[in-house]
């Protein structure tokens, strides 16, 4: 259990989760899919506005240092927010008010979003 | 990610998730921690998807994000996607998509549309294995009835190879990594095999929410880049999720 991948015997009697592996309880909140898209990220992106301007930032400072130039920043704040139209509504929609709501740049929402394909770069 | 579906011997499934993310994107020396794995739990959410204030689906997210990785039609499904890695990639996709051709969809919008419209395991699972997608992704998709769970293998344009529930034939669970599950996983990186040990171990006859949380705590299944696990009973159209974190020493991945 002390060298890698330090495989544990199989842990019994976890739940309800608490102690060393447990961090933290997950917040609920309600999105209404009746609200105009723009307005249904409201109230979770105002709790968490910190939150993912601090996340955001990681990831620019990761970019910065593949490109210290700060190109790629440039590119992702100048270039992506040209294709939001092209991506399927509402969530091009979501992604503009969350955007404002937060007052990271639409760019950076978008990367957010679209990481997934990005990351298999 | 490990995410897998089982079903007790009353025929209840059980649906659970560690979502794991951040790897090669900056480890932070002093505490021993993956930079962005640690910036995305603060932003873990849950959230409860109304309309004509009704819930229309529930899942766990990360705030700012729009798409779906973890969710459930209460008493109709479940649904957790998993990375999949292949050479014929998102990058590929992203790049028709700038260069015009879009019919392919995002991995996540389109498990949001799933988990916004669809009415049913097997509506659900057709969208999964048949929507031409821009990036190769795992989709387990549990459902409400004894039997209904499946593990999608998608490329970009195909499903290959589904693997299926199986009671009789003893498979009273099915549980996927990040690799196809008629291949080995690799060996720097296999938490398939500890995960089904463990769930051996558990036994069919003493599965259940709390048992399977265990599983999922178990290390190297639990690891430096696990953010959250959910858990989701789909009888109960219930979904619980915690913000988890790995004490040394713990497999970076």
């Amino acid at each position: 259990q002390f060298v890698p991948p330090y495989t544990e015997d199989c842990r019994t009697e976890m739940y309800p989760p608490r102690g060393p592996t447990f961090q933290s309880a997950v917040t609920w909140y309600t999105v209404n899919l009746d609200s105009p898209p723009s307005k249904r990220w409201t109230e979770i992106i105002t709790d968490k506005k910190d939150e993912l301007v601090s996340m955001v930032q990681a990831i620019k400072d990761l970019a910065d240092a593949f490109v210290p130039s700060g190109r790629l920043e440039e590119l992702i704040d100048k270039a992506l927010p040209m294709m939001i139209d092209t991506l399927p509504y509402p969530f091009n929609e979501e992604m503009k008010g969350i955007a404002t709501a937060s007052g990271v740049p639409l760019g950076e929402v978008i990367l957010f979003n679209i990481f997934y394909e990005i990351f298999t770069v | 990610c490990t995410s897998l579906v089982a079903e007790d011997p009353r025929g209840n499934l059980i649906h659970a998730r560690n979502l794991d993310f951040g790897l090669f994107l900056g480890w932070d020396m002093k505490n021993h921690s993956w930079v962005i794995t640690e910036k995305l739990k603060p932003l873990v959410v849950n959230v409860d998807f109304r309309r004509n204030n009704k819930t229309v689906f529930k899942s766990t997210n990360f705030a700012g994000y729009v798409g779906m990785l973890t969710g459930i039609r209460p008493y109709l499904f479940t649904l957790t996607m998993n990375e999949r890695f292949s050479l014929d990639g998102g990058y590929i996709g992203v790049l028709e998509w700038i260069l015009g051709k879009r019919d392919g969809r995002w991995m996540s919008f389109l498990t949001r549309s799933v988990l916004e419209n669809a009415t049913s395991y097997e509506e659900a699972k057709k969208l999964l294995s048949d929507t031409k997608l821009l990036a190769p992704a795992y989709f387990i998709l549990g459902g409400n009835q004894s039997g209904e769970a499946c593990i999608i293998t998608r490329s970009r344009t195909h499903s290959l190879n589904p693997l299926e529930l199986d009671v009789k034939q003893g498979r009273w669970y099915v549980l996927e990594t990040n690799y196809d599950h008629w291949k080995k996983p690799l060996f720097l990186d296999d938490r398939r095999t500890p995960a089904m040990k463990c769930m051996n171990q558990t036994t069919q006859t003493n599965i259940s929410i709390k048992t399977v949380y265990d599983v999922l705590s178990t290390k190297p299944v639990l690891n430096k880049l696990t953010t959250y696990t959910t858990l989701m009973e789909v009888s109960k159209g219930n979904l619980e999720s915690y913000i988890r974190a790995c004490p040394n020493p713990c497999m970076p991945w």
